[in-house]
C-alpha cells in the first residue's frame, strides 16, 4: 500500500498559554467591567463567544460586549488577532472597538464595541424580500470595508450575512474579526481552513494557498443571500455543501435571468472560480451596478419588518 | 424540534482549521 505520509507540522510555533495570556492582558483595559457596565439582553452567539447589550454606569451609550471563554477556544491566538485589528484599523464601515477587559480569574475576555440597534443583515435577507437597489447599497458598503482590510493586508475570512450588522438609519459595518489573517510580505498567501462552509471560496475548500479574493467569493454567496434568503446549499451537510462548492465551482441562481444585466454581471465577477480572473474589491466598486444603490435610509423599513417578523 | 433547530444554528457558525467530520 502507497505509504500515507503525515502532515508536516506547521512550521509557525504555536503560542503557549501563558505567551496568549500575556498577549490578552497586555491588550486588555485593567479594572473589572462589572463595575463599568451592566449587561442585560442577550443578543447572539457564535462559536467564539456570546454577544450581550450593556449599558455604561456613566453615560448613556449602548454597547455590545462579546464575552468569550478562553477555557474552550480552539485557537486562542486569534483572539490576539481580533483585538488588534479592531483596536488598530478604524473605518466607517467596521464595527468600532471600545474596550476590551482580562478578567482571569473567570479566565474570560470581554470586547467592548459599538452597538448597532438594527441587528444582523441575516433577519433582513431571511424575514424580507430586498431589491436591487439596496442590494447594491448593501453591498457597496461591505466592499468599502473589504477594500481598506484589503489595503492593509488583512483577509476577513468569515464575510456572511451574519458578520454584517445594520443600524436603524441604514449604517452598514463588518464585524467578528476573530478570524481574519494579516498577509505579510514573504506570505501572501495562507492555507488554513477557516470560514463558514456554505460560504467557502473554492480555493479554501481544496486546501489551496488563498489570498483575500476568498472575500470576494463570499460577499458573492452573501449577494445570494440578498436574493433567495439563504446561501447555497444551506440544506445539505456542511460536507456535502464543501464536495459542492469544489466539484461544481460556481452555484446556480435561481431566475438569475429574471435578474439585470449588470446584477447578472457582477456577480459573475465575484463568483468567478479562476481566483486570477475573479474581480478584486477595487474593480467592483466601479463596476456599474454600484451606480444603481439606493439611498441606506431606504433599509430601514425591512429592517423594522424583519424585527416584527 | 429544538435539536433540528440547534443543528440548523450550528450550520452557519464558523470554522477554524478542518472539523472531526473531515
Amino acid at each position: 500500500a502507497e505509504v500515507i505520509q503525515r502532515r508536516p507540522k506547521s512550521q509557525k510555533k504555536n503560542m503557549s498559554d501563558d505567551e496568549i495570556n500575556e498577549g490578552l492582558r497586555s491588550l486588555a483595559s485593567p479594572g473589572d467591567p462589572t463595575s463599568k457596565y451592566t449587561v442585560s439582553k442577550k443578543l447572539g452567539a457564535g462559536a467564539s463567544g456570546c454577544v450581550y447589550m450593556a449599558k455604561p454606569k456613566e453615560g448613556d451609550a449602548v454597547v455590545a460586549i462579546k464575552s468569550m471563554d478562553l477555557t474552550n477556544q480552539p485557537k486562542k491566538e486569534l483572539l490576539i488577532t481580533e483585538i488588534e485589528v479592531m483596536k488598530t484599523y478604524r473605518h466607517q464601515n467596521i464595527v468600532n472597538f471600545l474596550d476590551c477587559y482580562f478578567l482571569s480569574e473567570k479566565s474570560e475576555l470581554w470586547v467592548v464595541m459599538e452597538y448597532l440597534d438594527g441587528g444582523a443583515l441575516t433577519d433582513v435577507v431571511t424575514e424580507t424580500i430586498m431589491n436591487e437597489g439596496q442590494i447594491a447599497a448593501v453591498t457597496r458598503e461591505c466592499l468599502q470595508a473589504l477594500n481598506y482590510l484589503h489595503s492593509k493586508g488583512i483577509i476577513h475570512r468569515d464575510i456572511k450575512s451574519d458578520n454584517v450588522l445594520l443600524g436603524m438609519n441604514g449604517s452598514v459595518k463588518l464585524t467578528d474579526f476573530g478570524f481574519c489573517a494579516q498577509l505579510s510580505g514573504d506570505n501572501s498567501k495562507r492555507q488554513t481552513m477557516v470560514g463558514t462552509p456554505y460560504w467557502m471560496a473554492p480555493e479554501v475548500v481544496s486546501r489551496k494557498h488563498y489570498g483575500k479574493k476568498v472575500d470576494v467569493w463570499s460577499m458573492g454567496i452573501m449577494i445570494i443571500e440578498m436574493l433567495e434568503g439563504e446561501p447555497p446549499y444551506l440544506n445539505e451537510t456542511p460536507l456535502k455543501a464543501i464536495y459542492r462548492i469544489a466539484t461544481k465551482g460556481k452555484p446556480e441562481i435561481k431566475n438569475f435571468e429574471k435578474l439585470s444585466k449588470l446584477l447578472q454581471n457582477f456577480i459573475d465577477r465575484t463568483l468567478e472560480v479562476e481566483v486570477d480572473t475573479r474581480a478584486d474589491t477595487d474593480e467592483l466598486l466601479l463596476h456599474d451596478f454600484m451606480k444603481c444603490a439606493k439611498d441606506l435610509k431606504t433599509l430601514r423599513p425591512l429592517i423594522v419588518a424583519a424585527k416584527q417578523a | 424540534a429544538k435539536s433540528k433547530h440547534r443543528y440548523q444554528r450550528k450550520k452557519r457558525y464558523t470554522m477554524v482549521g478542518s472539523p472531526y467530520w473531515m
